[in-house]
């Protein structure tokens, strides 16, 4: 059980291990911030106030690795290996992302190396080119129809320009050809100039 | 069909169809689904003037009258099953919330979870047939997600055997709950339950708020609507100040805890059981955050396919933006942080319910990893889809500041999620009480289990960095 397992950054559940790593530290952190403010002598409610942040990082960390575990375990229910691939690729996006945001986390607490760290850039960009040709079929996949959408943006058939024109001709401002405030107020302004 | 959006289906390596079935839950789930949407898209009574161009009451006229609508069509349909509730009323109202939604949402099932049989009796038809139309009005204006700080009363008098709700402060006025405005006729109001000179903490009570035929406020009753706020626009958030309210007895929800006749007071099996109804909101809230990324990556994602711009190399044509390395770090991270939420929002469903059935049997151990697990990612998802929609926003250029983009209201509609049913820092906080507690039982030698478990193993080791 002492013996640190080799974290093989391309590996997703050798990241899981990672978050959850960085979770059980983080947490630990965080008590150990609240015990440091009892043994100088302040209250129960005080240490706790004053270990907030280290706190909510452990919630955060702890939610991060919930997160990443569901996602890799959901991968074990997927039988079609076209479907499996890709989201293989996302899970493995999203995990390694998330400690290039908190890469400090990894770092300190010794669970990656900077060479790690740096390797997980490279990678991740390489994973941006894998998805780009899936990118639309992975948002079709959500299935969401045009009318829940309700985007001229993000139309299923994609004619967003025509379609953003019309919508704009439909604002009450062109209701009429010459606005009423024409009339009431630049007219008259223009008459006192 | 735009040609280069043609394109890229034609691309893609897998069959679009099998994910769908997987982030639905299966081919009938998605086939009953796309029924439903059907029903609704292809129902007239449904059609309706693009809210961006009405008037803030216009827009809840237009969303009461579509609730009206929808409410005859689910009897109409026999559609009871709360997930196509769900469905159904998600196509009906696309943008958002609408008038009733803390009725089907909060009060429909705190009654089924907090009330009697005899309750159930007196109360359940009323509700199912909307002569009751009920809000749940916990938040008061001066505070909010530390519920033991609330102010309201609730005073037994033995003497006549009723209630009487007060709000004695103005910052213990009720504020924000949606529908409570002008659309709802009663309210579940937590209130410090006072007995016998004792104040037993928070319990919930059925208040009736308006006269149930001409719909004008009873007397003690003051209630009204809160104003326009930064999204929300088709729902009547409310204020409530309570001044002298009698109730009967039988109105506090009993199922848990008790007044006697006679003032003596019966104490539920566990504190939490009263916040039943968020923590049921919690977990449901997680899935929210996944839909909302889903549509927001669906719009930025496709538009980044179709919209050309400047030039990566001199002299060709203008490439798909998607195409540039910056618009891909900026969408596929929440692409997938979408499908990330999505199955988190299944696995919450899923503990939800075999968590919930426990209780129902009486075994409340399981409660308090429900509560910290629901609290916390509530927090987590909602922070992350609430800062992804404002990156998919800004993807898209100047015609994301379009609100024909739909995306400003998708963000004004998301962004309550990250103070409602708990703020997302104290939140946070309560997950951490939970994990702290955990990690110190686990120092002590004790066996976890669920999905703290791994605090029993950072006890004996340490991780070092490797060479790979």
């Amino acid at each position: 059980a002492s013996q640190p397992p080799v974290v093989d950054v391309n590996d997703l559940s050798s990241l899981v291990e990672v978050y959850k790593r960085r979770a059980a530290i983080l947490v630990e952190m965080a008590a150990k911030s609240i015990q440091q403010e009892l043994q100088r002598r302040k209250s129960q409610e005080v240490a706790w106030n004053n270990s907030a942040i280290e706190l909510v990082r452990a919630s955060d960390a702890h939610c991060h690795y919930v997160v990443v575990k569901v996602f890799s375990e959901k991968l074990g229910e997927v039988g079609d290996t076209a479907i499996h691939t890709v989201l293989s690729t996302l899970a493995l996006l999203y995990a390694m992302h998330g400690i290039t945001k908190d890469s400090g986390d990894f770092l300190l607490a010794g669970l990656l190396s900077v060479p790690q760290v740096l390797q997980i850039s490279v990678r991740i960009k390489e994973l941006l080119s894998q998805l780009r040709p899936n990118a639309v079929a992975l948002v079709d996949a959500f299935d969401i129809h045009d009318k829940k959408l309700n985007s001229v943006l993000g139309r299923f058939d994609g004619n967003v320009y025509e379609n953003m024109f019309e919508w704009a001709r439909r604002s009450p401002l062109n209701a009429t050809e010459v606005h009423e405030s024409f009339h009431k107020y630049l007219k008259p302004l223009r008459a006192k100039l | 069909m735009n040609p280069d959006i043609r394109r890229e289906r034609e691309n893609a390596s897998f069959n679009v169809n099998e994910l769908t079935f997987i982030l639905d839950g299966g081919p009938e789930k998605t086939k009953r689904r796309r029924e439903i949407e059907s029903l609704v898209f292809s129902d007239p009574d449904f059609s309706a003037e693009d809210p961006n161009f009405l008037s803030r009451s216009e827009r809840y006229d237009q969303s009461v009258r579509k609730s009206a609508q929808m409410i005859l069509k689910l009897r109409e349909y026999g559609i009871a099953d709360p997930e196509e509730i769900y469905h159904y009323k998600s196509c009906v109202h696309p943008g958002g919330p609408s008038p009733l939604d803390l009725h089907l949402a909060m009060f429909l099932p705190t009654l089924l979870n907090q009330a009697t049989p005899e309750q159930m009796e007196r109360f359940f038809m009323l509700t199912w047939n909307l002569e009751i139309i009920g809000t749940y009005a916990q938040t008061e204006m001066g505070h909010g997600t530390h519920l033991r700080g609330l102010e309201t009363t609730a005073t037994y008098d033995p003497a006549t055997q009723e209630f009487v709700l007060n709000s004695p402060t103005i910052s213990s006025i009720k504020w924000w709950p949606g529908g409570l405005g002008k659309s709802s006729n009663h309210a579940i109001v937590i209130a410090q339950l006072y007995s016998l000179g004792n104040c037993h903490g928070l319990h919930a009570f059925i208040v009736p708020i308006r006269d149930m035929s001409t719909h004008k406020s009873l007397p003690g009753i003051v209630v009204g609507d809160i104003g326009p706020k930064f999204g929300f626009s088709e729902v009547d958030n409310g204020f409530l100040k309570l001044e002298n309210v009698r109730i009967p007895r039988e109105n506090m929800l009993m199922k848990y805890s008790k007044v006697e006749p006679d003032g003596s007071y019966v104490k539920p099996p566990s504190s939490k059981l009263t916040y039943g109804t968020m923590v049921f909101v919690r977990s449901f809230i997680v899935g929210e955050s996944a839909r909302a990324l889903a549509k927001s990556t669906t719009i930025a994602i496709r538009y980044s396919t179709v919209r050309h711009q400047s030039e990566i190399r001199p002299g060709e044509p203008e490439p798909q933006i998607l195409d540039y390395q910056t618009q891909q770090y900026k969408l596929f991270p929440l692409l997938a942080t979408a499908y990330a939420f999505s199955f988190v929002g299944q696995y919450m469903t899923k503990i939800y319910h075999r968590i919930s059935e426990s209780i129902n049997d009486g075994d409340f151990s399981e409660l308090p990893e429900l509560h910290a697990l629901s609290a916390g990612l509530k927090a987590f998802t909602t922070w992350e889809a609430n800062s992804g929609i404002e990156v998919c926003r800004m993807s898209c250029g100047g015609h994301g500041y379009s609100r024909s983009s739909a995306l400003p209201d998708i963000y004004v509609e998301f962004t309550p999620t990250c103070t409602y049913e708990g703020e997302n820092t104290v939140m946070m906080l309560q997950t951490a009480r939970y994990l702290v507690k955990s990690y110190r039982q686990a120092k002590e030698g004790q066996q976890l289990s669920g999905i703290v478990s791994y605090l029993n193993e950072s006890q004996d080791r340490r991780l070092q960095p490797q060479a790979v």
